[in-house]
């Protein structure tokens, strides 16, 4: 249900929350030169960063299944704020895309 | 629009 089809350079990433914070930083989203989500940074001690397997200059395509498609900074920024802040889950999905592969 | 300019917009989280 408009989940895109994994390709070769397509990861699904589950990062546990188990620190304070999810220590990345994004850039883009809808209507910029970066239409979907790109990481720029991974901060140590945070939540990202101890799962190991995101990593800077991955593109997000969808948090917990929520497509990121389409989404101006701000809605894409919100929906990965509220994936960590959730008490319902202990874990976000993150699916990202490698565009370096 | 033009494209913004997105390096005025990163969040951390």
């Amino acid at each position: 249900t408009g989940s895109p089809v994994q390709g070769p350079t397509t990861t699904l990433v589950r990062v546990l929350k188990n620190a304070s914070t999810l220590g990345i930083a994004i850039e883009g989203g809808a209507n910029t030169r970066q239409p979907l989500p790109r990481i720029v940074t991974i901060q140590k001690g945070g939540s990202a960063h101890s799962c190991g397997q995101l990593k800077v200059g991955q593109v997000i395509l969808e948090v917990n299944g929520i497509s990121l498609r389409g989404r101006e900074h701000k809605d894409a920024a919100r929906i990965i704020a509220e994936a960590f802040k959730t008490k319902e889950k202990d874990h976000i999905d993150f699916l990202v895309v490698d565009p370096g592969l | 629009s033009p494209p913004k300019d997105y390096e005025d917009e990163v969040t951390f989280f």
